[in-house]
């Protein structure tokens, strides 16, 4: 599997590089998981801020109003009323920092309102433009940021226990604990690593974490850990706190064992792989095989739910012109379903039991956002969405090559707007320059 | 869902205080629905 190296980060300038190459970014709305995902719709070009006046001889710290003249994810292209067509002070704001205030906010925190020093002898009556440029124009809410503070609670706490996949073996789980939450997304230490180091990085609505008793309740492998000595203030986290799936009936027409469909590798999510249902097990989840990479023990199956945007039906790949990574050794290609399904004497899994809903996501190719390398979850880089199959995207790390694309759902809690490092204080790791990858 | 349903714009009285003294503006602002 691919993964890249860190690349160490110099300043990278969200706002220059979204200028300097026309680019979009995706709307904050294209993404429920972040703050402010839900309640992003009155954010727009032309709606008015209050901001520090950073265009000032004074000592003292001075604010004047600003409209949004462009907008990727959190960051806002500002220009301070005054200006009109005139660019040359325009600045990058991110819009979820506490120094942005709806209009008003000064007068009714004290705060002094000075005009631009580079325009403030251009109107003798501010008042009278003020007046004329703000009324019927739009601010931001009243509790915008009292909004952004709720959205930047997380409820998973450090030391909170939880079952996760165990990244040398897919197809078990491990107890790990909350070591770090940062912007929602979790580092876990497996609980008996000794030094600390043994880790996994997810977001806390990620599929791969489960309350503690769950791989028991559906029949899911699980490794027991042999800690005698409990860590103190540990504590389970509650079955509240994670993602729910969509209950299943499978009482009707189901899975079955052996049954052939086509899966996103989750060791290679650039490939969508021949694979077979392996086991069935409880509340609609499924342990699923990798055709011809699979080992005699079962131990490199990994868990999807049905409703999994990340399993298709026979056929899937071929109808939306995707690439289909055939079984590793079998050598009539280029594969034919038909002949593969004789070949091996199995049949597909029908299409009604998979997942079909399409979600009206908003993503466009050519999107600019902050996308985590499933490869080496630790790392959030610059991305692009370069191609879109209904609610599947194609997610391009800006610098690397093509190959180290991955096929990413539109509802994955891995990908976010650009500016959400910035907001949450995580590293983003800038394009890979040609010297840095080399 | 969307939060944003739960949300409809307003018209607003805001306070503006300037060197040149203090006055008001009718703008829009959202706001969770009463």
């Amino acid at each position: 599997a691919k993964s890249k190296a860190v690349i160490p980060v110099e300043s990278f300038d969200w706002g220059r590089y979204i200028c300097s190459n026309n680019l979009v970014g995706a709307p904050v709305s294209c993404f429920k998981h972040v703050p402010m995902g839900t309640c992003w719709g009155d954010i727009s070009e032309g709606v008015r801020v209050e901001v520090i006046n950073s265009d000032t001889a004074l000592s003292t710290k001075v604010y004047w109003i600003a409209g949004i003249v462009k907008i990727a994810g959190f960051q806002a292209l500002l220009r301070y009323e005054g200006f009109d067509s005139d660019s040359s002070k325009d600045f990058w704001y991110n819009l979820c920092v506490p120094e942005v205030h709806p209009v008003g906010w000064c007068a009714s925190s004290g705060k002094p309102l000075v005009p631009p020093k580079t325009i403030q002898h251009k109107y003798s009556n501010w008042k009278a433009f003020l007046v004329k440029r703000l009324t019927g124009a739009k601010t931001l809410p009243p509790d915008f940021a009292t909004k952004v503070h709720e959205n930047l609670q997380y409820p998973f706490k450090k030391l909170m226990r939880v079952e996760v996949v165990d990244k040398t073996h897919l197809c078990r789980t491990r107890v790990a604990l909350v070591e770090q939450v940062t912007g929602g997304r979790l580092r876990l230490v497996y609980e008996e690593s000794q030094d600390g180091t043994d880790d996994f990085w997810c977001h806390m609505h990620s599929p791969l974490i489960h309350c503690i008793g769950w791989s028991r309740s559906i029949g899911h492998r699980f490794k027991r850990s042999d800690v005698s000595k409990k860590v103190e203030g540990q504590m389970d986290a509650s079955p509240q706190l994670f993602q729910k799936v969509k209950d299943v009936d499978q009482s009707g027409e189901w899975f079955k064992d052996g049954m052939k469909l086509e899966a996103i590798d989750p060791l290679n999510l650039s490939a969508i792989c021949v694979a077979t249902v392996r086991k069935v097990l409880a509340d609609g989840y499924l342990m699923i095989g990798i055709d011809g990479s699979e080992a005699a023990d079962g131990s490199d199956w990994f868990c999807y739910h049905s409703c999994s945007p990340s399993i298709f039906p026979v056929g899937f790949c071929e109808i939306n012109s995707i690439e289909l990574t055939p079984p590793r050794g079998y050598t009539k290609l280029p594969l034919n379903w038909f002949d593969y399904l004789r070949d091996t004497g199995s049949i597909a899994a029908p299409v009604k039991l998979f997942n079909q809903d399409v979600p009206n996501h908003g993503f466009q190719q050519g999107m600019k956002l902050e996308a985590v390398d499933l490869m080496e979850p630790r790392l959030v880089c610059v991305a692009t969405v370069t191609r879109i199959v209904h609610r599947l995207l194609r997610i391009h790390f800006d610098g690397w090559e093509d190959e180290y694309d991955q096929w990413v759902d539109c509802r994955s809690p891995d990908l976010y707007p650009v500016g959400w490092c910035q907001l949450t204080g995580y590293q983003l790791q800038p394009p890979a320059a040609q010297s840095a990858r080399e | 869902g969307s939060e944003a349903s739960s949300r409809k714009w307003e018209q607003k009285q805001v306070q503006i205080k300037t060197l040149e003294g203090e006055f008001s503006v009718t703008m829009w602002a959202s706001d969770a629905k009463k």
